[in-house]
């Protein structure tokens, strides 16, 4: 199992991009 | 379902359930007291919607719906959903491609040169090839069709659309996206009807591709 | 909908529309001469399923559906899909809730404890706190539910479970899960349902945090 869940296209960035867009979006509005 | 849409502006998600409505008929009315980074950290929001993201939808009997892909469900009509479960199925995997296979290349590629974020070259060139393959499945799949899903516009096409639209505007430049005619077409298509077209306004198709900006 | 599900065992995502088809009766069949890495990559895959993921779907009658969700919602049932467009929607939030406020955290978390990822202190520590926000958030609305939309189990429940199963298996050791306890009494009572035990086999809470292996 370990080795397919390895090849398993996960966004493990997504925190980071979410961070990014929320503070540039959060900025623009206020 | 009619309602309240809580949101900044601009923001392709909310797209997705406001372009939904201008096809069902759905009165949704987007707040426009709603401050992003204020209003959605207050209490009485975070009583509604307890991880205090948007869009976030208040029906007008009281139902609290978050996630895009679920409001512009509930604001939908039969054909938009998928008249079958078969068809709804559809659907549900359309608005899931678009945001596992297309959503976190495009967020990569473009918000670095929106200044979102900073730019990461290996990161990009891997975005890049991660959305020549969505374009390629979606462009296939189109080969013989007008739609995603059955015969009329459908939440499949609107969420796909709404999430290719930074890429369309930013980055496919003419030459990139060459390969791709039927999504090309069916993209075209869709930003240019006018139910589409009273919510994103006057769509203009990349001419360059932008780059990292500083 | 009937049909063959190809897959690699002990797929979670695999096992939402394993569950679902325990519920709706649906005849699911796992394709045993599938090969991961193998089968997915053959020319005679690629053209029902062009991006060569599992898990994947094509009924008895020839239609090909990717994207676990939209596999669960087409052997599912109208109790398990949502009876009014309202409930659906709900499910369709809670898919997403899934896929967007616990996967990637589970997956940073739990990786490296499986030995398939580098740890990283940082992104782990971000990761505990997502899923915590996301534990609350379950939990408060479980308060006085037993189900996460309507009266009776749905898709949100099963896709929400499946995807917890890891984090309730290796990480969510007694003490980090005692504050939410409708999420673990919810929990707890799904994974011990006849129905999903018959897909997940017995299920082991987490006694002890894993830690990274080396």
């Amino acid at each position: 199992m370990a080795l397919e869940l390895a090849q398993e296209n996960i966004w493990f960035d997504k925190w980071r991009v979410d961070d990014a867009e929320r503070e540039f979006y959060e900025n623009k509005s206020m | 379902a009619s309602g309240t849409l809580y949101t900044y502006p601009e923001n392709f998600r909310a797209f997705k359930a406001l372009i939904a409505a201008q096809y069902s008929g759905a009165k949704v009315t987007v707040d426009s007291s709603f401050v992003f980074g204020e209003t959605n950290k207050s209490d009485a929001f975070l009583k509604k919607f307890p991880l205090g993201k948007v869009p976030a939808f208040e029906s007008t009997d009281g139902k609290c719906i978050f996630e895009s892909n679920a409001i512009a469900w509930a604001v939908a009509n039969e054909q938009l959903r998928g008249k079958s479960p078969m068809d709804q199925a559809q659907v549900v995997s359309w608005m899931n491609f678009a945001d596992n296979e297309i959503l976190p290349a495009s967020c990569t590629w473009v918000f670095p040169c929106l200044g979102i974020m900073q730019f990461n070259k290996g990161n990009t060139e891997r975005a890049k090839e991660d959305i020549k393959k969505a374009l390629a499945a979606l462009n296939s799949h189109l080969l013989s069709r007008t739609y995603l899903v059955g015969e009329r516009i459908s939440l499949a096409d609107i969420t796909v659309c709404c999430t290719l639209l930074h890429l369309y505007q930013y980055v496919l430049e003419p030459s990139f996206r060459k390969p791709y005619q039927n999504a090309n077409r069916w993209f075209t298509t869709l930003v240019n009807q006018p139910q589409v077209k009273s919510v994103i306004g006057e769509f203009k198709l990349c001419e360059k591709m932008a780059q990292f900006d500083n």
